[in-house]
């Protein structure tokens, strides 16, 4: 059965489309084959895996707005043997205003994924910095959330607004709705900072919080900028490291489930 | 005459809120009278001025979706002698839908802001990042637009979408709205990205650039725990004094025009 996970986080800047593009990456490495739809309007995900916006012919937003099937605007990653994604295009920001009067608007997603997904064994959505039409749509659609928390002050405040969105779409929309999980990202052991934010992390969510966390590595911010996951650009460094132990923590999680 | 600047970047975590605090907390020890809007629905710039959740009578959401007066929202900053804040709620995330039929939807801000603006010297606009009615309505609101840029790859990718959004709202909405300038934050010289990020926007971007760049220093996001800006949480740490300097190239570029 193929598992839909939403990696999400209202904070901005705390790691969401990295952890989406090397856990995807590592999964594709040990054999699954793995879709990772992009929905934000940034598109970061899609320029992070070169497929750059003047490469993509459709967008999620064409799913979205206008009813094109995913199958029409999935592309391979060529870097990435296994790996598809679905690009984003910068119109995205402007749906939730498109679809305001759509009674089916945060069912989009859902409805779109659900005709393609026994191709894949894994769907991972890369989420907005917003709790917007685009963030429910990926809740709506989703068995779990994946949630990257960056270990700072302005970080950790969002997090009960996260999880109390998670919740109302939980019982409006998506009663199977889960939180698979929160990985800890920029970690920085000397830094009082991070320290204080694991504890409270780990004291009020306990096992949600992965055993693995993301060290700030600066290898994985200079990956993009050519177009290759950290794991292909530099598979040794503590960042590639890192995540492809999260990638193997986040199998398990899902098998002991 | 009272200058509105909007600090935006729809990038997430590039430094809108603490530039926000820290430019409006110098500003204020220099003896001007500022005011800071909070139109974030994370209401990170309330919090990091200890205004918190559960002490925020009336926020901007009010004045927004209900016609309130900014004047009855403000309140006084109790650590910062003669700054005032607007503060943000968590349901101005759901502003873009309420205001969908508005036609006046994209003036609310500039509307609520010429009631109070003698007031004050500097009004500052805190926005979330993403492009939509809520950063739309602090540029039509404004006289230029203040952009903090992360140097990192990702942060570079979406100037363009940035400034093409600036564009259409001054050919619109705003004929007199500028670029106030571009501040480089979390700046480490020791990082080969950060050089390219610098070299690449002094090029395209010129006079613009600010020459005072922020470094990356724990300090700056320690304060906001405290609710304390960084100037007053730890004044002589690097991030403060860069800040100072920052605020003084502001006021020098203003007083330049
Ligand atoms: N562990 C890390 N160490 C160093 N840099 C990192 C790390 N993780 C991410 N980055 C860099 O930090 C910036 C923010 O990360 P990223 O863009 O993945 O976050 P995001 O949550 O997707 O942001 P947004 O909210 O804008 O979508 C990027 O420039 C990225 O390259
Ligand atoms: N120069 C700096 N050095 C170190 N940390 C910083 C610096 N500037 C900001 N920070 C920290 O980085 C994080 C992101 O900064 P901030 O929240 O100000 O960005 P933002 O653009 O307002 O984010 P958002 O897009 O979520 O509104 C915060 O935790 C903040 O404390
Ligand atoms: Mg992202
Ligand atoms: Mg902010």
């Amino acid at each position: 059965k193929t598992k839909i996970i939403a990696i999400a986080n209202q904070k901005g800047g705390v790691g969401k489309t990295t952890t989406a593009i090397n856990i995807a990456t590592t999964l594709v490495a040990l054999g699954r084959k793995v879709l990772l739809i992009d929905i934000d309007g940034q598109g970061n995900a899609s320029t992070g895996l070169g497929v750059n916006s003047s490469d993509r012919k459709f967008s999620t937003y064409d799913v979205l707005a206008d009813g094109k099937q995913l199958d029409e605007v999935i592309v391979d990653i060529e870097n990435v043997d296994g790996l598809s994604l679905a690009p984003a295009s910068s119109d995205l920001s402007s749906v939730d205003v498109e679809l305001v009067d759509d009674r089916q608007r945060v069912l989009k997603l859902k409805q779109a994924i659900e005709k393609i997904e026994n191709k894949f064994d894994y769907v991972f959505i890369d989420c907005p910095p917003s709790l917007n039409l685009l963030t429910v749509n990926a809740f709506a659609a989703a068995n779990s959330v994946l949630v990257p928390l960056q270990c700072e002050f302005f970080a950790l405040e969002g997090l009960s607004q996260l999880m109390g969105t998670i919740k109302e779409v939980r019982e409006a929309l998506n009663p199977t709705l889960q939180i698979q999980g929160v990985v800890l990202t920029m970690y920085d052991k000397r830094n009082n900072l991070t320290t204080q934010v694991e504890d409270d992390v780990r004291e009020n969510l306990g096992e949600l919080v992965y055993d693995t966390v993301i060290p700030r590595n600066v290898r994985l911010s200079e990956a993009p900028s050519f177009g290759l996951p950290a794991l292909l650009y530099d598979p040794k460094s503590l960042g590639s490291v890192a995540y492809q132990r999260v990638a193997i923590e986040f199998m398990k999680r899902e098998n002991d489930k």
